[in-house]
């Protein structure tokens, strides 16, 4: 991260938005503005309030092209979205969001919030950070707004200013949009074992479950494996004591807390057609040293010994997992028996009856 | 054949002006609004261009290779990325 000190001598902080943009409406600006600040406020003693007239510490604005006083112009259509000043008076601390983008509380164009989000990590006196999982670093990156939005990397650069929330001295408050795991809309988008303990991965974080103990602990997943991407869609542990994770059509494989060199890869290089994009999710068999990996409503079979996809596939998985109706967002192997998680359910799978014997919550591995 | 002809120089002319454009933007110090004049900007270009290839982790190599137009072109925040 990168600093432009002395950042803002007070933690009680006035905002104003002095215009609009017509590609939103004006409660979804308001919201959107309102939760960047509840990003910053939440890992920060600052207090952020909203006044309608007059001079506020941050003036919010839509211009193009050369504004105003501003040093700095707009250059219509993508390219620069928006700029903001470090603390201070006058400008500083001012955003201004180029109004000749497409603004969108969605994925479509540009999300105000996440934009918004970064441009008040500026004007709260963060400059641009180069780690790519950063909030903080220049380019344009969606995630889903459920995500909370900062990595710790950001986190620590405001807190190297305003230090952390005071009613938490020590303890990082639980971010407000991280997933809770005894939540009733808990659902994963992998999980895998690891040696003797469970993981579940969502978004940015990761769940270690050890089956006998009650505790899970969550992480970030950038804690562990700072190159992984978050959002990973399936993952499965092999037979030589390594985790493979997968997203899009590229593939990792972890040997402890090490990427190995030359990853990630394209899954093609494992058997797979062109016309495969991505894996749901994935598992491998223990006992009979097949993986199998489930796309859509079909799977494909690995013999991880010969390192070779097996012929004949890729076959029904209603055919072959009876029961196993819904496309798998997760699967993980315990004891023998397959675990298949899709939403907020799962199903206990005995590979070898080839039935289901019990229906589960997904969150039923967090002793809620 | 002549609508079939790649006119390089245009090319040419345009990566230059993204190259410009974005180190300029980017990679100028900001004047320095204690001194009267502008603070002559001393770098050159290719040392500008490695200190982006190096903030955004691509090779440094002071020329404007694929990768780094590629990223010179990604929307992005206006506030520059050194020398505040």
């Amino acid at each position: 991260y990168g600093v432009t000190l002395p950042g803002w001598k007070k933690n009680k902080l006035t905002y104003r938005i002095v215009n609009y943009t017509p590609d939103m409406s004006k409660e979804d600006v308001d919201k959107a503005i309102q939760r960047a600040f509840k990003v910053w406020s939440a890992v920060t003693p600052l207090i952020f309030t909203r006044i309608h007239k007059g001079m506020a510490d941050i003036m919010i604005s839509f211009e193009t092209k050369a504004h105003g006083h501003c040093p700095r112009y707009f250059d219509g259509p993508l390219g620069v979205l928006a700029h903001a000043f470090p603390p201070g008076n006058g400008l500083g601390g001012d955003v201004h969001f180029d109004e000749d983008e497409k603004w969108t509380t969605g994925s479509a164009g540009f999300n105000l919030f996440l934009v918004a989000a970064h441009e008040f990590g500026h004007a709260l006196g963060l400059s641009h950070s180069n780690d790519q999982r950063a909030l903080m670093f220049p380019n344009y990156a969606y995630i889903s707004p459920s995500e909370f939005p900062l990595s710790p990397d950001d986190i620590n650069g405001i807190q190297s200013i305003y230090g952390s929330p005071q009613n938490t001295p020590d303890k990082r408050p639980a971010s407000p949009n991280s997933p809770k795991t005894c939540g009733s809309q808990m659902t994963f988008d992998a999980i895998t074992t690891l040696r003797r303990e469970v993981i579940f991965l969502k978004g940015r974080h990761l769940w270690r479950v050890y089956p006998d103990n009650s505790e899970a602990e969550r992480e970030l997943i950038s804690a562990f494996w700072p190159t992984l991407p978050p959002a990973i869609e399936a993952a499965y542990e092999n037979l030589k004591d390594q985790i493979l994770f997968f997203k899009g059509n590229n593939f990792w494989v972890i040997s402890g807390y090490q990427v190995l060199l030359g990853y990630p890869k394209n899954i093609n290089t494992l058997g797979f057609p062109k016309g495969v994009k991505k894996i749901d999710a994935a598992v491998c068999n223990k006992n009979t040293g097949m993986t199998d990996f489930f796309v859509g409503d079909k799977y494909w079979r690995f013999d991880e010994n010969s390192q070779s996809m097996e012929k004949g596939y890729p076959r029904l998985i209603a055919n072959d997992f009876p029961g196993i109706s819904q496309r798998v967002d997760a699967v993980f192997q315990q004891k023998g028996l397959f675990y298949f998680f899709h939403g907020l359910k799962q199903w206990e799978f005995d590979p070898i009856a080839k039935k289901v014997i019990q229906e589960m919550k997904s969150n039923s591995w967090f002793n809620c | 054949s002549n609508a079939l002809h790649i006119h390089p120089e245009e090319d040419n002319k345009e990566v230059a002006k993204l190259l410009q454009d974005y180190l300029n933007k980017f990679y100028s110090v900001d004047p320095d609004p204690n001194l009267l004049g502008w603070k002559i900007n001393a770098e050159s270009t290719a040392e500008k261009l490695q200190k982006m290839q190096h903030f955004f982790g691509l090779k440094v190599t002071g020329k404007p290779d694929n990768e780094t137009l590629e990223m010179m072109k990604k929307p992005r925040c206006g506030v520059p990325d050194v020398g505040l």
